[in-house]
């Protein structure tokens, strides 16, 4: 199903961020 | 404890985005963290547009926060 490889692929990319916002804060990657 | 220290990090990172601290985040916001941050511009504005709930352009600390809780506890817990 297109919808849930897109869902999937927004979960990644908000995850991606959200792991860079809190790598660059406690500056451990 | 665990609430107010999402709530303290949601907040940390809504003031990364929104460097000009207008109380919320725009598109070109969130593009000038394409330097700081390992992410594409296409995956940033994928970020966005994911976060923005109501499409409106304008990203609030409510949008943002749900995001995060979102990501940090799983679909369903705001």
């Amino acid at each position: 199903d297109p919808n849930m490889k897109g869902a999937a692929a927004n979960e990644g990319v908000l995850a991606n961020f959200f792991n860079s916002l809190l790598s660059k804060k406690t500056g451990v990657p | 404890s665990d609430c107010s220290a999402v709530l303290e990090k949601t907040r940390e990172f809504f003031q990364i985005c929104d460097i000009e601290g207008k109380g919320f985040i725009t598109r070109r916001d969130m593009q000038r963290l394409n330097g700081e941050l390992p992410l594409s511009a296409e995956e940033l504005e994928n970020v966005f547009a994911t976060l923005d709930a109501d499409g409106n352009g304008y990203l609030t600390l409510e949008e943002f926060s749900s995001g995060f809780s979102e990501f940090m506890f799983g679909p369903g817990v705001v």
